[in-house]
C-alpha cells in the first residue's frame, strides 16, 4: 500500500541532505554520526514499517536517479559494453546504510547490526518487484553496484563490529538466496559474479570454521537447479553458455582453492547437474583433499587396496538419505538389507518406485527419479560398508566379496538387469558418481561396477558400463582418479576378458579410441 | 567433450590461491592490482 | 531449508510453479546478456592521499594553484621536451588526481601511447615496419626510469627498435 501522504517528499529531502554531506571529502564521520542521530529522532530507524518504508523510498530514488545517467554508447562494438552509468547515488545510499548500522544509537542488548536483516529483505523484494515490472527492460547493474558497495564495507568491516563479519556474511547468502536466477533471472549474471566475488565467496568459505559452507552450497545447488533445464542440450544459446563458462570458472577456483567444499556437497550438486554436463560434474569430482597425495593411476602394480586412505570414509555433509526417506522408501530398503527375506516384493517394485510420472518426466526431462536412484545408491553402498566393517567381518578383501553377495549386491544387480537403457545409464551414473579420491566409497563402488561387468552375461550390460566410464574420461580434463584406475583394471585385468567384447571394436574409430584412451591412462 | 579449461583464463597450476586474484566469471583475466610505480629517491 | 535438495520433482516443480518457466527464464537471461556488469562496476575511484609531499620553504605556494586544473594550462605544454617531461611527472607522481588525466590526454594528442604491461609511454620514432590487426614493430622513443650501469639514475627517453606493440595491451 501507498506511502503516507508527504512521506516520499520528506524522504526526497533528506536524501539530498546526506548526499551533501557525502560530497565533502575525506573523513567525515562526524556529520555522519549527526545525519545517522537525526534520522533516529525523526523515527526512521526503529525498524518498523515506517524504517522499511524509508529504505525502500531512498533505494528507489538511487536506482532512478543512477538509471537516469544511462548513455548508451552506440558506438561500442561489445554488446554489453554500451551502456555507461553513474553509481554517485548508489554509492551514497550504500554509504547511509554502513553508517546508520555504524552509528545508529542500537537499543541495549540489541546488536550493531539488527537492521542489517530489515535493509536487505527491503532490497530483495524490491529488487523482485522491478524485475517483475520491468521483465526485458530490467537493469541489474545499479543492485550489483550496490551489493558490491556493502561487500567491501560491511565484509571488512571496522572494529565496531568486530566478530560481526560471520552475520553479515550469512545475511548477505541469504538475499543471494532469495534472488537466485530460478526467482529473478534478469539478475542472474550480476547474481554469479557477486556470489563468487572475492570479497564474499572466500570469506564465506574460511569465516567461523566453514560454518559459511551450507550458505553457499545452497547457492551453487539455485545455480545449478536454474541451469539445468538448459544444459541438458549439447547446444547452448549463448548467454547460457556464458552462464555456463563463468560457472566453469568459479567452480576451478573452489577446485583449487577450497576442494574439501566440493569433495563433502558432492553428493547434492550431482543431484542438480545433468548426466549430459560430464566435464562439469568431474571437475566436482575430482576434488580431493588437499592434505592428500594421489599415488599416478597408471603406476604398474598399483595396490589400491593397500592405501591407507583406501578405508577411510569421505566426508559427506549432505543428507544422503533424505530423498529415499521423501518417497518412504527408506525403512523397506533398510528391511531387505537386514533380513534379505526371500520372495519379498521389494525388488520387483523397485524399478516402478524409482520411475517419475509422465507430467513430472515432462518436467524433470527424464522417466526417472535421479536424486531418488543418487540416494538408493550411495545408501545402499554406505549400508554395505558399515556392515563389512562390522566385527563379524574382517577388513580384507575377501570378507568384501562374501558380503557383497549379500542383500546389497542383489538390489544392484536385479536394477541392472530390470532398467531398460535410460534406467539402467542413471543407475551407473549414480555408482559412477562415487569414483573420486582414495577413500571407502570409491573403493566400494568401483568393485561393484567391476563385479556387475564380469557377472553379467549380457554383452549390452557391459557396454554401457563401458560407455559410463569412457564418456566421462573421453572429455577434456580434470578426472576423477577413482574413475581413472577402474577404468585401467578394467582394460588391464584378464578376468574381465575385455578386449575379447565386440563393442571394442565395433567400429574403426571405436577401436581408436579404446585404444588412444587407454594409453593415456598408461 | 567439454573444453579446455586451462584456456578460462585461470592458472590452475599457481601455488598461490586464485580466488585473491578473481576478477569475475566473465573476464579471462586476473584483476588487476594497482600498477606499482617506484618513486625514486630523489622525489622525497 | 540447508540440507540435501529434494528430488528433481521439486526442482522441475520449482520451475514451473511458483516461479517462471523456461522460456521466460532464457528471455530474461538474454536481456541479463546486454547488461552484465562491467569490471568498473566493481571498482571505486582510489582516493589519492600523497605519499611524501616534499616540504618546500614558505615562500612557495604551498597549495595547488588552480590553474592546474584547467584542462587550456595542459593543452600549452607543447611537444617541446621540457614540457613533455612535464606531462610525464604529473602522470606517474599525481596518480589518480584530475592533473593525471588531464597529463595522459595531452600525452595522446602528442601520439604518446599507454603500454598497460610496461606502464610507459610510447612514441613511434618512424612508422612501423610490421602492422597487423593484433600487433605493430618498430622503432619507438619510450619515457622510462633508467638505473645505468655506472649507478646512474633518473628519468629519461630512450630508444627501441624491433618492439612488437601487441595492441592488446594498448590502454
Amino acid at each position: 500500500d501507498s506511502d503516507p501522504a508527504g512521506f516520499p517528499g520528506q524522504v526526497s529531502s533528506l536524501f539530498s541532505d546526506w548526499f551533501k554531506i557525502c560530497e565533502f571529502p575525506g573523513n567525515n564521520d562526524v556529520a555522519c554520526a549527526r545525519y545517522v542521530q537525526h534520522l533516529h529522532q525523526r523515527g526512521m530507524l526503529k525498524g518498523d514499517e515506517i524504517s522499511d518504508r524509508f529504505f525502500r523510498r531512498i533505494m528507489e530514488l538511487a536506482v532512478s536517479h543512477c538509471l537516469s545517467t544511462e548513455v548508451i554508447n552506440s558506438s561500442s562494438s561489445q554488446p554489453h559494453q554500451g551502456q555507461s552509468l553513474s553509481f554517485l547515488a548508489i554509492d551514497s545510499y550504500a554509504k547511509l546504510v554502513f553508517s546508520i548500522l555504524k552509528f545508529c544509537p542500537s537499543d541495549q542488548g540489541s546488536n550493531k547490526l539488527s537492521l542489517l536483516p530489515k535493509v536487505l529483505n527491503v532490497t530483495v523484494r524490491v529488487i523482485q518487484k522491478d524485475a517483475e515490472e520491468k521483465r526485458a527492460s530490467f537493469n541489474p547493474r545499479p543492485y550489483f553496484r550496490l551489493f558490491i558497495n556493502w561487500m567491501l564495507d560491511l565484509c571488512s568491516l571496522d572494529p565496531v563490529f568486530d566478530g560481526a563479519n560471520y552475520q553479515v556474511l550469512t545475511a548477505l547468502a541469504s538475499s543471494f538466496h532469495h534472488l537466485q536466477p530460478l526467482k529473478v533471472a534478469g539478475f542472474s549474471f550480476a547474481w554469479l559474479e557477486l556470489i563468487s566475488h572475492r570479497s564474499f565467496m572466500p570469506k564465506l568459505l574460511t569465516t567461523n570454521a566453514q560454518k559459511g559452507w551450507p550458505y553457499f552450497q545452497r547457492l551453487l545447488v539455485d545455480l545449478f537447479q536454474f541451469m539445468e533445464p538448459f544444459l541438458r542440450n549439447a547446444e547452448l544459446a549463448e548467454p547460457v553458455h556464458i552462464l555456463y563458462k563463468g560457472t566453469l570458472r568459479v567452480l576451478l577456483v573452489l577446485l583449487h582453492d577450497f576442494p574439501e567444499f566440493l569433495c563433502d556437497y558432492h553428493f547434492s550438486f550431482c543431484d542438480v547437474i545433468p548426466p549430459s554436463c560430464i566435464q562439469m560434474r568431474n571437475i566436482i569430482l575430482s576434488a580431493f583433499p588437499r592434505n592428500m597425495r594421489l599415488p599416478d593411476p597408471s603406476t604398474p602394480n598399483l595396490k589400491i587396496d593397500l592405501l591407507a586412505e583406501i578405508s577411510q570414509s569421505p566426508r559427506i555433509l549432505s543428507e544422503v538419505d533424505a530423498t529415499l526417506k521423501a518417497r518412504q522408501m527408506k525403512n523397506d530398503t533398510d528391511e531387505y538389507l537386514k533380513s534379505k527375506q526371500q520372495g519379498s516384493t521389494f525388488l520387483t517394485e523397485l524399478k516402478q518406485k524409482l520411475m517419475l510420472s509422465p507430467a513430472d518426466a515432462a518436467r524433470a526431462g527424464t522417466r526417472y527419479n535421479v536424486p531418488l536412484i543418487n540416494s538408493l545408491v550411495l545408501y545402499i553402498g554406505m549400508q554395505a560398508i558399515q556392515q563389512a566393517r562390522s566385527p563379524s567381518h574382517s577388513q580384507s578383501m575377501a570378507s568384501m566379496s562374501s558380503f557383497l553377495v549379500s542383500a546389497a549386491l542383489d538390489i544392484f544387480q536385479s536394477l541392472i538387469m530390470d532398467l531398460d537403457t535410460e534406467g539402467r545409464y542413471l543407475f551407473l551414473n549414480a555408482v559412477a558418481n562415487q569414483l573420486r579420491y582414495p577413500n571407502n566409497h570409491t573403493h566400494y563402488f568401483s568393485f561393484i561396477l567391476l563385479y556387475l561387468f564380469a557377472e553379467s552375461n549380457q554383452e549390452v550390460i557391459q557396454e554401457q558400463i563401458t560407455r559410463v566410464l569412457l564418456e566421462r574420461l573421453i572429455v577434456n580434463r580434470p578426472h576423477p582418479w577413482g574413475l581413472l584406475i577402474t577404468f585401467i583394471e578394467l582394460i588391464k585385468y584378464p578376468r574381465y576378458n575385455f578386449w575379447s567384447k565386440t563393442f571394442t571394436r565395433c567400429a574403426p574409430e571405436i577401436e581408436k579410441l579404446f585404444e588412444s584412451v587407454s594409453r593415456s591412462c598408461g | 567433450l567439454g573444453i579446455d579449461l586451462t584456456t578460462l583464463g585461470l592458472n590452475l597450476n599457481s601455488s598461490d590461491t586464485l580466488h585473491k586474484k578473481f576478477a569475475s566469471p566473465w573476464s579471462d583475466e586476473p584483476v588487476r592490482g594497482e600498477p606499482e610505480y617506484v618513486v625514486p629517491e630523489c622525489y622525497y | 531449508d540447508l540440507g540435501a535438495i529434494g528430488d528433481n520433482i521439486s526442482a522441475s516443480t520449482a520451475n514451473s510453479g511458483g516461479m517462471h518457466d523456461q522460456i521466460y527464464n532464457l528471455q530474461m537471461l538474454e536481456a541479463a546478456y546486454y547488461r552484465l556488469p562491467q569490471p568498473k562496476d566493481s571498482e571505486r575511484a582510489r582516493t589519492y592521499t600523497p605519499r611524501h609531499p616534499v616540504i618546500t620553504p614558505q615562500s612557495y605556494p604551498q597549495v595547488q594553484a588552480p590553474i592546474v586544473n584547467n584542462p587550456a594550462f595542459w593543452e600549452r605544454l607543447g611537444p617541446d621536451s621540457y614540457a613533455t617531461d612535464m606531462l610525464f611527472f604529473s602522470f606517474y607522481y599525481q596518480q589518480n588526481t584530475y592533473q593525471q588525466y588531464l597529463a595522459a590526454k595531452e600525452l595522446k594528442k602528442q601520439s604518446w601511447r599507454y603500454h598497460r604491461k610496461f606502464n610507459s609511454w610510447f612514441q613511434r620514432h618512424e612508422e612501423p615496419k610490421v602492422a597487423t590487426d593484433d600487433f605493430e614493430q618498430g622503432t619507438y622513443v619510450y619515457f622510462d626510469f633508467h638505473i645505468s650501469s655506472d649507478e646512474q639514475q633518473g628519468w629519461c627517453q630512450r630508444i627501441k627498435t624491433e618492439f612488437i606493440f601487441e595492441y592488446s595491451f594498448l590502454e
